[in-house]
């Protein structure tokens, strides 16, 4: 099903896009993370979704890219 | 609230501002009037002023960019990012940049600017995004009223945090954002909307999904952009898959998310109120009679949806037909064969047939607190 699959695509660029600007995500850190048992992505989108009272899963769940997706400031919500 | 780290301030109350460029979509004084009004949010609360001056460097530059403006925050083009803000401090510090590739607009359509700007400022004197929905700092953009932002008592709080109290003797106070499980809740009207319970309280509401453990509370112009806030009462007609929402002695009609064009209308013409009615307190309507009921301080009339006229005899007291139920109602929603009266922080189960109250419950009671 490609259409799904690009959708796919697209939705993880989102995340990564959206984690990078709002949420201090280091790309180095993801593809070399200092922590074997933790992921930065999870970590960071737990902290995205307690901020924004949704469920904390660290999974990017159909509500948590809602949110990503609508209009906002363009300032990060957390600092480096 | 959060204020931005590092805590900086402006070390003056007397900041000047500068518009550097005009966005082509509204007219120059619109623009002007938009920022205007949107430092006025901030000065009201604070000890703070604001002078527009066209010479020399202003605190606070305020400009429309494309792409990359060569800050290291380039714009993405339309939606995603609308603008940002730079904390205070010189040269760019405090500065305003708006998505020129954006539709700016003085009214509820996408997006207004003296909104946006207003929540930008809160940058340019040093606030950060606060997490509290109802706040103006919140992330995202949620259109709230036409004229008037109403600040929330975490901004106010922020803003007074970082530069003291207002000089204004009377100090201001801001709104808060209803907590489903607040013991105190109460609701100003309830409507069910294709198959859920939508509960309405100053400029939210608040509904409970599948999705999430507790109830969302969200603006309600998230849905319908063009209603005003602290409606008064409202009812889903299934039949005509529509919702009807009170306010003074308007009303609106919405077909899903779009209020349909032509309202408000008044509540005189289309349902032959008397002029002493002034507004309703709630309303409900009822699917298989076809009745759909408003209650008016102690008393309730009954409109025949499919005459579209009142019926004759009313209005009667609530008391008379409803049994245990007093005078003043908050809000009503029909459940299975049941009227759910709201009474303050109360709930009232009123079965129809049996015409008496079944359950006393706390009125927060459907969010599984």
């Amino acid at each position: 099903f490609p259409a799904g699959l690009q959708t796919k695509e697209q939705d993880a660029k989102i995340i990564q896009k959206y984690l990078e600007k709002f949420y201090d995500l280091k790309i180095d850190e993801v593809k070399n993370p200092k922590n074997k048992n933790s992921n930065p992505v999870t970590e960071k989108l737990k902290e995205m979704q307690e901020f924004f009272g949704l469920k904390v899963t660290g999974k990017p769940d159909a509500e948590t890219l809602k949110i990503m997706k609508m209009p906002r400031c363009g300032v990060p919500d957390v600092f480096s | 609230f959060a204020i931005t780290e590092g805590n900086p301030k402006w070390d003056k109350n007397n900041l000047t501002y500068s518009i550097e460029n005009y966005t082509p979509d509204l007219a120059r004084e619109d623009v002007d009037d938009a920022f205007r009004k949107a430092f006025k949010v901030w000065s009201d609360v604070s000890p703070l002023t604001f002078t527009k001056i066209s010479k020399g460097e202003a605190d606070i530059k305020i400009s429309f960019n494309y792409r990359d403006h060569y800050d290291n925050s380039p714009f993405d083009g339309p939606n995603g990012i609308l603008a940002h803000a730079f904390q205070p401090g010189p040269g760019i510090g405090g500065d305003a940049h708006f998505d020129e590739e954006e539709r700016w607009t003085k009214d509820h359509k996408n997006y207004n600017l003296y909104h946006v700007a207003a929540h930008e400022f809160g940058h340019s004197l040093g606030l950060a995004h606060s997490s509290d929905i109802g706040a103006l700092m919140y992330p995202t953009y949620g259109f709230n009223d036409l004229d008037n932002i109403q600040l929330s008592q975490d901004d106010i709080d922020g803003i007074q945090a970082i530069y003291g109290p207002s000089n204004n003797p009377v100090q201001p106070t801001g709104s808060t954002t209803p907590k489903a499980c607040d013991k105190k809740l109460t609701f100003d009207a309830i409507t069910t909307v294709r198959g859920e319970k939508i509960f309405f309280k100053d400029r939210f509401y608040l509904r409970k999904t599948p999705y999430i453990p507790e109830a969302e509370v969200n603006l309600i112009s998230l849905f319908w952009p063009n209603l005003p806030g602290g409606i008064e009462a409202a009812h889903e007609v299934t039949e005509k898959d529509i919702v009807r929402f009170f306010k003074d002695s308007k009303f609106w009609v919405a077909l899903g998310t779009n209020v349909l064009p032509g309202y408000p209308k008044d509540i005189y013409t289309t349902f032959g109120f008397p002029k002493t009615v002034k507004k309703i307190d709630a309303s409900v309507s009822e699917e298989y009679t076809g009745k759909t009921y408003f209650f008016v301080g102690n008393n309730y009339w009954r409109y025949d949806e499919r005459r579209r006229s009142m019926d004759a005899g009313y209005p009667k007291l609530i008391i008379d037909d409803f049994p245990g139920i007093g005078s003043k109602i908050d809000a009503v929603v029909n459940d299975s064969g049941f009227f759910y009266f709201f009474i303050g922080t109360r709930q009232y189960k009123f079965d129809l047939q049996a015409k008496r109250v079944v359950a006393i419950l706390k009125s927060n009671s459907w969010f599984n607190c």
